[in-house]
């Protein structure tokens, strides 16, 4: 199996991340990488965006900076 | 590269900016 796309990118995989800990862009960005998705960064972009709309998640800030977070 | 991981986050944060 390639090894391109053993990761997706989908609304369900953000949820169970954000319910296990809180994250920001960049952790989450980290789980979904190009190399891992097939995706190009532009539409890792947007994609995670309208996920994260759609979401809309919790928000604190740890360490000044934003996380994002979901309760079950 | 990081500097690639540092970019999509700040387009990420201005796309979620326009709507949070």
């Amino acid at each position: 199996t390639p090894s391109s796309s053993d990761v997706q990118l989908t609304e369900e995989a953000v949820r169970r991340y954000l319910i296990r800990k809180p994250m920001t862009t960049k952790d989450l960005l980290k789980k979904f990488q190009t190399k891992r998705t097939g995706l190009s960064s532009e539409q890792t972009v947007n994609v995670l965006a309208q996920i994260l709309k759609r979401l809309n998640p919790e928000r604190k800030m740890v360490n000044d900076k934003m996380h994002f977070y979901l309760t079950e | 590269s990081s500097s690639e991981a540092d970019e999509m986050a700040a387009a990420l944060e201005a796309e979620l900016n326009d709507f949070m």
